[in-house]
């Protein structure tokens, strides 16, 4: 464990938090994306079955087990409790186009062709796309509440920060994970023009729109 | 370098 690291698992437990906490203060999943929800959902159970195999820490068992319960926690507020204030318009992304094609790279790219082993890279694969729904309807709405660029400010800060915990442990350990590292640059880049936008409008106190 | 054996990451 190392700082970057420790620091990017808090920036994540945070920002499904925060997402959390929006959801169930405001009684609203207005401009949430429930696919995004469902695809992060889906990366955290074929990411931790292995919870059911080996053990590696009380710190990393917990913090799976929260991401797993507040990820169909999130699913359900938005689908269920919430349903009628869910924006279904907006949130037209086609899912499907990220699912098949992320399903057969992890087939054919990964370290081991293990059940585990592929269902692991698909996780992180798929992770890396996850948030394409959320970005898509805020660019389709052409606006984000402010607490919903907190929640993807965070969530987009953790991965930044596990690349450097990569470096590190490069460094340290000498080990690292290309297919971690490929998808953890490609999920950081996403977030690009979104921390653009946070950085230049919403810590400026502005709202955060987009010339739609 | 190595890779990960067992992925001990979140």
């Amino acid at each position: 464990m190392n700082v970057f690291r420790l620091t990017g698992d808090l920036s994540h437990l945070a920002a499904i938090i925060i997402l959390l906490l929006k959801i169930w203060k405001s009684r609203s999943c207005a401009g949430i994306s429930g696919k995004s929800q469902i695809l992060f959902a889906i990366v955290f159970t074929t990411r931790y079955l292995d919870l059911l195999t080996s053990f590696i820490s009380i710190y990393n068992t917990s913090m799976k087990v929260i991401y797993i319960g507040c990820a169909y926690a999130t699913v359900y507020l938005i689908y269920m409790k919430f349903r009628a204030t869910y924006d279904g318009n907006h949130d037209s992304f086609r899912v499907e186009f990220l699912v098949v094609p992320v399903g057969g790279l992890a087939v054919l790219v990964n370290h081991d062709f293990s059940f585990l082993e592929i269902l692991w890279t698909f996780s992180i694969y798929l992770e890396s796309v996850a948030i394409l729904p959320q970005l898509f309807m805020i660019s389709k709405t052409g606006e984000a509440e402010t607490i919903t660029t907190h929640y993807l400010f965070c969530l987009g800060l953790y991965r930044a920060l596990y690349l450097l915990n990569w470096i590190w442990r490069f460094y340290f350990e000498s080990f690292f994970d290309m297919i971690a590292i490929v998808a953890g640059v490609v999920q950081t880049v996403l977030y690009c023009d979104f921390f653009y936008l946070y950085i230049t409008k919403v810590l400026k106190g502005k709202k955060l729109s987009l010339p739609a | 370098w190595q890779r990960w054996s067992l992925h001990d990451e979140l």
